[in-house]
């Protein structure tokens, strides 16, 4: 999800 | 991709030159005491998901590095700045949290506790940067590794949008939330960035307008 994809980041 | 290990990288790089230039000089001069608990409410904030979700090693490193490294720098800053008579660093920061707190109420994922706190840790994030702006123009010159630390800090987020240009076309995937703060946050420096360009890139002194 588009969430996710974001919340890999820092 | 390239953008984001480029915008990471001057990220620790920033840290790196921020921790050397106070234990080197042995010395708080010309660094915020407050913009640098800003940033450990941010990463404390930003990264409770550490407790419950789990992306990948270098994820999880970055966050523990990032919220360790914070809060280090507050033990050294706070060790230092006593010995400095006149400290400019007087900026309200109630007036940058109550704000980014009403924000991440209104413009978050859902309305539960951790999505307000990250929501929260990106307008916050945005606008950290400000009582060190402040305080650099107040005392109107600054040490050249000061420069250096600020430009890379504010370099990190500016690679960042590039990274998620990059992603959308190849991943088909953006998130308005941490591009609007994350352009907001960019913009905050750009004042900084173009006199930086100028004073230093040219090897003139230093001054804000």
């Amino acid at each position: 999800s588009i969430l996710s994809a974001i919340k890999d980041e820092l | 991709n390239i953008f984001r290990i480029a915008g990471d990288l001057s990220h620790l790089v920033s840290i790196f030159i921020l921790i050397n230039t106070i234990n080197v000089k042995k010395s708080a001069q010309g660094i915020s005491l407050k913009t640098n608990i800003l940033y450990a409410v941010v990463f404390v904030t930003r990264y409770v998901d550490l407790l419950y979700s789990y992306t990948s090693l270098y994820n999880t490193l970055m966050k523990i590095f990032f919220i360790s490294s914070s809060i280090y720098t507050i033990v050294m800053l706070k060790k230092y700045s006593k010995n400095i008579q006149q400290y400019n660093d007087d900026f309200k920061i109630e007036y940058l949290i109550a704000p980014s707190f009403v924000l991440g109420l209104i413009f978050n994922h859902g309305f539960k506790f951790s999505e307000i706190l990250w929501s929260f840790s990106l307008w916050l994030e945005s606008v950290s940067i400000l009582p060190q702006l402040f305080m650099l123009q107040k005392s109107g010159e600054s040490q050249l590794l000061t420069t250096h630390y600020i430009f890379a800090l504010g370099l990190y987020r500016a690679l960042y949008i590039p990274n998620w240009i990059y992603r959308y076309f190849a991943e088909g995937r953006f998130d308005k939330l941490a591009i609007t703060t994350g352009i907001i946050q960019t913009l905050v420096y750009s004042d900084f960035f173009y006199v930086y360009y100028q004073k230093v890139i040219k090897n003139i002194g230093f001054s804000l307008p």
